[in-house]
């Protein structure tokens, strides 16, 4: 029996450096800290400055279910073995595209965009959730429960909604997890964009309050704060990697393709590429 | 039958032609796929290698079928190829890639490492 945990690269180098340790104070054996160094500069242990500025930083969260599944997979546990991974094989996410609109005082409401027109339609979405980032700001701002309530732009039927409690949120920031599935199941048949609103609540009252007295203002928030939507999906029939290749050489070439185009650099009809 | 030898030991070169599991490390970096995947930046995949000779051991595992075509074989090279030896136990790994959208994704992708091999 070996255990298993999950290591934030954000954490203080000198304690990770010192003792990769498990939370319940046993030592992570060795092949652990084998996942963290064969991983991706932009995996997450990267001196600053050192990525790339276009290239695609992942998320913590992403990182951290990488290295937990990856790391179970070596002890010979499938990923479907941890309720979180929903028994999913793929786990997508999407990075908000949302702004506050700083012209509306206070801030009532906000919008959350999502671009998931890379979401396969053959595989079978089992799970959808929306991670919001909310900050920390010392002192509470008003005594008794809030609740977030979160709807699909286009309609007033709740998707999720969750209580904060005034002290606890204002002293520790974290993240707020709110299930969007439904929304799949709605918005997404005829749309490759998902777009959600969020509102917080007073107590009983319907009075809505500012989104900014509960930290979740936008502003000022490194990617790694951003909100992200995670899809997780199960493919019914076996991947293969190759067709994964194809897509991204496609897309690659596409890319590099268009701006050529369009200064018309190709003189007279476009030579083939050789193959 | 196996020709026996005197000393009763067995032939250790031999073995080492024989259908076994090798090394092969898979590096995604000269593959020219770290622009796309994230981690790990390479995995140990393994290979099938060697003969599958006659007479075939129970761990290759053969089909009914490959212990006809070995025995042809062994009766007569020219009119039958010896069986493969390829993986007959795989296992998956997770990759965390990018996909066309830049979207980050997390991926386990089936039957990317031998765990074991055989003859078919």
């Amino acid at each position: 029996f070996q255990s298993a945990a999950i290591i934030s690269p954000s954490a203080p180098r000198r304690n990770r450096e010192a003792n990769t340790s498990h939370p319940h104070g046993q030592r992570s054996p060795r092949l652990f800290r084998d996942i963290i160094a064969s991983s991706h500069p932009a995996a997450g242990h990267h001196k600053d400055g050192e990525v790339p500025k276009d290239a695609v930083v992942p998320h913590e969260y992403m990182l951290s279910i990488y290295r937990t599944y990856s790391a179970a997979e070596k002890l010979g546990l499938n990923a479907s073995f941890f309720s979180s991974s929903k028994s999913a094989n793929t786990i997508t996410s999407f990075v908000d595209k949302g702004t506050d609109n700083l012209l509306h005082s206070p801030l009532r409401r906000q919008k959350y965009l999502f671009d998931v027109s890379t979401l396969s339609e053959k595989e079978e979405l089992v799970g959808a959730e929306l991670r919001i980032f909310r900050k920390a700001l010392g002192a509470p701002q008003a005594a008794g429960p809030f609740h977030l309530q979160l709807y699909p732009c286009r309609s007033d039927k709740p998707l999720d909604s969750r209580s904060l409690d005034a002290a606890d949120s204002a002293e520790t920031g974290g993240w707020e997890v709110l299930d969007v599935w439904d929304a799949f199941q709605t918005q997404r048949q005829h749309r490759s964009q998902l777009c959600f609103q969020l509102r917080a609540v007073h107590g009983k009252s319907d009075a809505e309050v500012d989104l900014r007295r509960l930290g979740l203002d936008r502003s000022g928030r490194g990617q790694q704060e951003k909100a992200i939507l995670v899809a997780y999906t199960r493919s019914r029939k076996r991947e293969n990697l190759f067709n994964e290749m194809k897509e991204k050489i496609k897309s690659r070439r596409s890319a590099e393709e268009k701006p050529a185009r369009a200064e018309g650099l190709g003189e007279g009809p476009p030579r083939r590429r050789r193959r | 039958t196996a020709p026996n030898n005197r000393h009763g030991k067995r032939h250790g070169k031999k073995s080492k032609y024989r259908c076994s599991k090798k090394a092969l490390h898979v590096n995604f970096k000269e593959l020219g796929w770290d622009d796309w995947i994230i981690a790990p930046l390479g995995y140990e995949a393994y290979h099938c290698e060697g003969v599958c000779d006659f007479p075939l051991r129970s761990h290759l595992e053969p089909t009914n079928h490959a212990i006809i075509q070995t025995l042809m074989n062994s009766m007569d090279p020219n009119s039958t190829p010896p069986s493969c030896c390829v993986p007959t136990k795989l296992s998956p790994i997770s990759i965390l890639f990018t996909d066309s959208g830049n979207n980050v994704v997390y991926k386990q992708y089936e039957e990317m490492v031998v765990e074991q091999c055989g003859c078919r």
